[in-house]
């Protein structure tokens, strides 16, 4: 469908994205995280896309099995490209 | 209002409520809290109420200055007249 190749190229074209909601805590938390590590995400808020954003929650589900929020999506190797996959191993971590 | 009236008497009338929604990682780790420490609280979920729900909501962030959830309201006395304050209590915690 039309939507989920818009949402297969958004992950390809992007090293991390966040399908998240503004008032979900949980989202917020893995938002300040990538903000802490250094890390600029592509943040798509689904409750601020009305229909649209139900219609991605549920393309979503079909594309990866998981229906809930936060939906993170890490391309490792376009952040390593970009020397900017150390924040986020375990060993900067443990610091 | 009635609704605020409503509210006061199921805080003044159970020992632990929790106003929750559903879907929120924030009011299920909240009641599983609960259930761990021996805690049965009346648990409201406001989504699961429709209009009356986002009414709810309003008026209790008008008793009480909180619009999130979870909304928890403990009555430490009348735990504590059920011998049920214990296991709330920190040192029962650090255990
Ligand atoms: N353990 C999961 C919990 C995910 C979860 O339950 N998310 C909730 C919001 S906190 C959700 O998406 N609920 C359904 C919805 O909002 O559509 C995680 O850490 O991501
Ligand atoms: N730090 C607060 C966060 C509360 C919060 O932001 N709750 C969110 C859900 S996780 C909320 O109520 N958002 C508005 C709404 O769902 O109406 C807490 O720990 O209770
Ligand atoms: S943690 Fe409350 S909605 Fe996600």
């Amino acid at each position: 469908s039309r939507m989920e190749e818009s949402v297969k190229k958004t992950i390809g074209d992007n090293s991390v994205v966040v399908y998240s909601k503004t008032w979900c805590s949980y989202s917020s938390e893995v938002k300040s995280l990538f903000k802490k590590l250094g890390v600029d995400p592509l943040v798509i808020e689904l409750d601020q896309l009305g229909a649209q954003g139900r219609q991605l929650q549920k393309t979503l589900e079909r594309l990866t099995g998981q229906r809930t929020v936060p939906n993170v999506f890490i391309d490792t190797l376009k952040l390593h490209r970009r020397g900017e996959l150390q924040p986020l191993l375990p060993e900067a971590q443990a610091k």
